[in-house]
């Protein structure tokens, strides 16, 4: 792509292998090349230097979605959901949340809510020591509705600032699954009349196409206010979250960029855009 | 879906006598397309379509199928046999305990897979013990001894302060005291691009001597699948490959992605978090379900 001199059909299909290779998938990457196929036929484009630059800006742009700033003193305590399906890097990433909103000088509370999986509850309680964070559990195979409850009651009565609700990986077409994580959307929601005030889609970088599936049904099912990009360490893109955050109009709020406590960044549409190209 | 999709481009064909370059050249963009949609990585994707080209370009249109079927036809035997025509199954030979290590980035089965494997290989006669060899992941540990006690077989107890070396040395030992003739190796999921664990899978490796070394990936993996199998197989030598999470709704083409790019055959599929959900791998399902 570096070097060439002119525009023709020889950048315009690597710029297509770019993006393809990069998760854009099929359709983003024609909508994109097709505007700025457009501007070159109106000869506002004319060095290759220019169109990726071009390109940049459009990705940079869906990317950046309006949306209201995250204000986490504005609720008390502010309620976090946390879901996604299976590995993403949900529990990870709680435990990376709560350093960064301890670090701001807000007491946070974890909740375990994935009574399923084994040792998903140890593990939660691990992240919870490493962050110095009280953890609320019940034991393996309870309701996750019951520990939403509970969590929330201790939440309130220990003036916590923060709760992060810990749920168990899930396949978004698993319905009874499903139904289960609006049980306990429903069970916060009868506490406090506005919770859970954040939903955040966990998304995995390494995923394909089937990243904006779960993100449409997660979002149908409970709302998604929020997606975490983890894993962005590795050599995957993630540039699915441009045809997500275009059809959906959902914030990316963090990524992930590694597996420890520390290795969580807020989003920056540009850099990432940059990392593209 | 591709079926619609060629009808609509070969609705012309009727009577014409053959598939030819120019009829088929708006069909295999079509399939492109699809494959790409379902995940199959870029350069794959090409070569691919270039192999159906040249097998369907001269065939006669036969009068039992349309022309869109006929090239459907075409890609899907094409698939079927680039993803191993047939099943294969483990080859576990040479001196007992045989060694099996799963590996693979983080997060995608490895775990839930080896205590699977163990479940059905239990039930094949084999006598299989699980090893927990990742001290990294917190409470990783404590996952497979969980699995391991469901599922009433030995695991050796490692503890988070051992290496991963050691963990394996001494469960050969372990092994031998509890009869089994199979040893499952759980890693830690790592970057194929973190040079040092790499490392120490490769002297994980030289250790357990496995007569299996499973690539545990993940079916909803994009683009990168490309690059993760390359690393690992260049690397390790991967033996086979477990392909988890397909009781979702990914298409699942970095089935074709790992296979084109290792040569390594996919031996198992996951399908469901329960230890039972694990099936061996049929290279004509996962064709049909590619091509969607
Ligand atoms: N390299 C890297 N690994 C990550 C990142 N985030 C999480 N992981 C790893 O991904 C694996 C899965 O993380 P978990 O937090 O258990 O994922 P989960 O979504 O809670 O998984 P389930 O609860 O089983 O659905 C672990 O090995 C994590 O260390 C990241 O940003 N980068
Ligand atoms: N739905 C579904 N979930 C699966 C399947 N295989 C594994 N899982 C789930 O995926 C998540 C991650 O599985 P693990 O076994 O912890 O993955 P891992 O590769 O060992 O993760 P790391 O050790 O952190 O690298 C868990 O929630 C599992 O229950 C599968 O075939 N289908
Ligand atoms: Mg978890
Ligand atoms: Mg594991």
């Amino acid at each position: 792509v570096l070097g060439k001199k002119t525009i023709d059909m020889d950048l315009l299909d690597d710029l297509e292998e770019v993006l393809i290779t990069s998760d854009l998938g099929v359709r983003t990457t024609q909508t994109l090349l097709q505007r700025v196929t457009e501007k070159i036929k109106r000869k506002e484009l004319k060095e290759p230097e220019k169109l990726r630059e071009q390109l940049r800006q459009e990705i940079q742009s869906i990317l950046d979605v309006p949306s209201p700033p995250l204000d986490l003193s504005a609720q008390h305590p502010f309620v976090i959901m946390v879901v996604g399906v299976n590995g993403v890097g949900k529990t990870t990433t709680i435990g990376k949340l709560a350093h960064q909103f301890k670090g701001e000088g807000r007491k946070v509370m974890l909740a375990a809510c994935d009574t399923f999986r084994a040792a998903a509850v140890e593990q939660l309680v691990l992240w919870g020591e490493r962050a110095h964070v009280p953890v609320i559990r019940q034991k393996s195979g309870s309701d996750p509705s019951a520990v939403a409850f509970d969590a929330m009651d201790a939440a309130v009565s220990r003036h916590m600032d923060v709760l992060l609700l810990d749920t168990a990986g899930r396949m978004h077409t698993k319905v009874n699954l499903m139904e289960e994580l609006k049980k306990v959307h429903r069970t916060l929601q009868r506490k406090m009349e506005w919770a859970p005030h954040e939903i955040w889609l966990v998304l995995d970088a390494t995923t394909g196409q089937n990243a904006l599936s779960q993100a449409r049904l997660f979002k149908e099912t409970i709302g998604v206010t929020g997606l975490i990009l983890t894993k962005l360490d590795g050599t995957a893109k993630g540039g699915i979250a441009v045809a997500i955050c275009d059809e959906l109009q959902i914030p990316v709020r963090y990524i992930g960029i590694g597996e420890s406590l520390e290795d969580l960044r807020p989003f920056d549409p540009q850099e990432f855009a940059r990392a593209i190209f | 879906n591709l079926s619609d999709r060629l009808q609509k481009v070969f609705k012309y064909l009727k009577g014409q006598g053959k598939l030819t370059e120019e009829n088929i050249q708006e069909a295999l963009r079509e399939v492109r397309m699809a494959l790409l949609e379902a995940d199959v990585h870029f350069k794959v994707a090409k070569d691919f379509v270039s192999g159906v080209a040249s097998r369907a370009v001269g065939q006669e249109v036969l009068q039992s199928l349309t022309p869109g079927q006929q090239v459907i036809k075409i890609v899907n035997e094409d698939l079927t046999r680039l993803m191993g025509g047939k099943a294969e199954p483990l080859k576990l030979t040479g001196k007992l305990p045989n060694g099996i290590m799963m590996v693979g980035l983080q997060g995608s089965g490895k775990t839930t897979s080896t205590a699977k494997l163990a479940l059905k290989l239990s039930r094949e006669t084999r006598r299989p013990c699980l090893v927990p060899a990742d001290v990294h992941r917190p409470a990783a540990i404590d996952q497979l001894v969980t699995l391991g006690k469901q599922l009433n077989l030995p695991v050796y107890a490692s503890r988070t302060d051992q290496k991963p070396e050691e963990i394996v040395k001494a469960a050969f030992a372990f092994a031998r005291e509890h009869n089994c003739d199979t040893l499952l190796v759980d890693t830690a999921g790592r970057l194929h691009v973190d040079d040092e664990l790499m490392g120490e899978l490769d002297r994980v490796k030289s250790i357990v001597e496995p007569s299996e070394i499973l690539l545990v990936a993940d079916a909803m993996t994009g683009q990168d699948a490309v690059q993760v199998a390359d690393t690992f197989h260049d690397r390790l030598g991967i033996t086979g490959v477990v392909l988890t999470k397909l009781d979702g709704d990914a298409r699942g083409g970095a089935a074709l992605s790992i296979r084109a790019v290792t040569d390594c055959p996919i031996k198992y599929i996951g399908m469901g978090e329960k230890l039972d959900a694990l099936e061996v791998f049929h290279p004509d399902r996962m064709a049909s379900r590619i091509l969607g």
